[in-house]
């Protein structure tokens, strides 16, 4: 698993 | 964007609103861990300063809790300061940021600025509630609204771990830090929880047991 690209979390 | 991620944040901006409703009403901040607010606004803007652009709905929602954080410290700094008793509000924040600085030196996704400050704000977070729930434990008890608030802010992460079960599935995403922190931050609040759920849902005063 990879970690999400980008941080769009609040 | 899934329903849990739109809920939790939902909840997030709820709480702000319970809280801000609380000082108006009761024209007071008794009950608020200033200590907590002032974590927040540090959060916040370690977090928020990474000018990457998601969605306008992110950006926005970044800009609201900068801006409502430093305005509830300014409420309980000036506007209510004398119902502020900072004799109770006494934990120690400096062992909160310390091991939050080296953690995030430690654990990131790469050894730039921007994201060391993320991941300390990504920990920080999950322990800024602890003076807050410090001074409950002190007390023993709280304004009905307070843990109406408490309890919106502890939904807000409880949420987010069904969606990064979702995401899991859906993008084969997982980010370990958010998702440690979170898990941590959302155990801190079980014994809130069921107070709340056992007491306050139940039309009770939440009272913590001698």
């Amino acid at each position: 698993v990879n970690p999400p690209k980008s941080h769009d979390e609040l | 964007m899934n329903l849990f991620r739109l809920f939790g944040d939902l909840s997030h901006l709820a709480s702000i609103f319970i809280l801000l409703h609380k000082i108006y009403t009761t024209r007071s901040c008794r009950g608020i861990s200033f200590k907590t607010q002032a974590l927040y606004v540090a959060v916040f803007v370690s977090r928020y300063i990474d000018f990457t652009y998601i969605s306008v709905y992110n950006t926005l929602m970044k800009l609201f809790f900068i801006g409502s954080s430093c305005y509830i410290l300014y409420l309980m700094r000036i506007k209510y300061r004398p119902t502020h008793d900072p004799s109770i509000d006494t934990f120690r924040v400096e062992y909160l940021v310390g091991p939050c600085v080296l953690l995030g030196l430690i654990f990131n996704y790469q050894f730039t600025v921007i994201e060391v400050l993320w991941s300390f704000s990504i920990f920080l977070e999950s322990v800024a509630i602890l003076p807050q729930l410090f001074m409950l434990q002190r007390t023993g008890e709280a304004e009905t609204i307070t843990t109406h608030y408490l309890a919106a802010l502890g939904a807000y992460r409880a949420l987010y771990i069904p969606n990064w079960i979702y995401r899991y599935f859906t993008e084969g995403t997982v980010d370990p830090i958010a998702v440690t922190a979170g898990l941590v931050q959302t155990g801190l609040y079980l014994d809130f929880f069921y107070v709340y759920f056992t007491k306050v849902m139940q039309g009770q005063k939440f009272e913590l047991p001698a």
